[in-house]
């Protein structure tokens, strides 16, 4: 027996638009403490890690820890035929082929039930440990979006460095070059517009700018993000999901030959 | 040239 009432739907809904067009389909573990999901896209270039608290739930009730392999793009279609103001509650029965998910309206005039069929999935699960990362930038979630977006249109890659100067977002293509620092500034009045730079040694490394867009779909779910580097790693670009937990992004680097 | 790297490539299996 499974069920899960989350009273902010939304963040549901805003969770399934952030990951959707990067995988295709993953389980979802649940567990007591929380439900997970980790899922590399098709090229196993990029990794999307999610995590949902069971504290963050009006209700959560796990009775013993189930996977549930699901198409989030059927997900997402099911998802965006709830309200942004209802409650979601996700259900399921051990042994079942299917998940209910039950969108309840603020007043409760309206209740709805979609049952989804779930599918068998074969995904690889990779073993990703704690890591100390070279540097780790804390930047408005608005901004790290719109500079993605601005050198996409100019290039392929983003190399980005770190030094105790700040953060450079640099890009190079057929028109021409783009260069843009991000300096620390924590004299902001709200700490969210912050960007802090905590680097132990510098950083520079290359990304395809394919993925960093795809990632800053993520951006309603938090002000901020955190994008962590050590030159032997994967990016890690996490936004956290309030007292709930978080979607992390993994993106491994481009490397010259 | 750049390539790209996979995540497997950093990362085993659990």
């Amino acid at each position: 027996m499974l069920e899960l009432r989350l009273v902010q739907g939304s963040l549901l809904k805003k969770v399934l638009e952030s990951i959707k067009d990067l995988v295709n389909d993953a389980n979802f573990d649940f567990s007591s403490s929380g439900f997970s999901l980790q899922s590399m896209d098709s090229s196993h270039v990029a990794l999307v890690a999610l995590l949902l608290k069971s504290e963050g739930f009006e209700h959560y009730r796990c009775d013993r820890n189930t996977s549930m392999g699901m198409n989030l793009g059927n997900m997402s279609k099911m998802l965006k035929c709830a309200g942004n103001d209802d409650i979601i509650t996700i259900k399921g029965d051990d042994g079942s082929d299917t998940v209910t998910f039950m969108f309840e309206s603020p007043t409760q005039d309206k209740i709805a039930d979609f049952e989804m069929k779930l599918m068998d999935i074969d995904s690889e699960h990779l073993g990703i440990p704690e890591a100390e990362y070279h540097a780790i930038v804390k930047m408005p979630s608005a901004e790290f979006a719109r500079i993605c977006k601005d050198l996409a249109s100019i290039g392929d890659t983003v190399v980005i460095s770190v030094t105790k100067e700040g953060v450079k977002f640099s890009t190079r293509g057929d028109i021409g070059t783009a260069n843009i620092v991000l300096r620390q500034n924590t004299t902001v009045d709200k700490p969210e517009d912050a960007t802090v730079i905590e680097m132990n040694e510098p950083v520079s490394m290359t990304f395809a700018l394919r993925y960093m867009n795809s990632f800053t779909k993520a951006t309603p779910l938090s002000n901020t993000v955190t994008i962590s580097m050590s030159p032997d790693l994967p990016v890690v670009v996490e936004y956290k999901i309030a007292e709930m937990g978080y979607v992390r992004f993994y993106l491994a680097p481009k490397m010259e030959e | 040239k750049r390539v790209q790297l996979r995540l497997t490539e950093f990362y085993r299996s659990a």
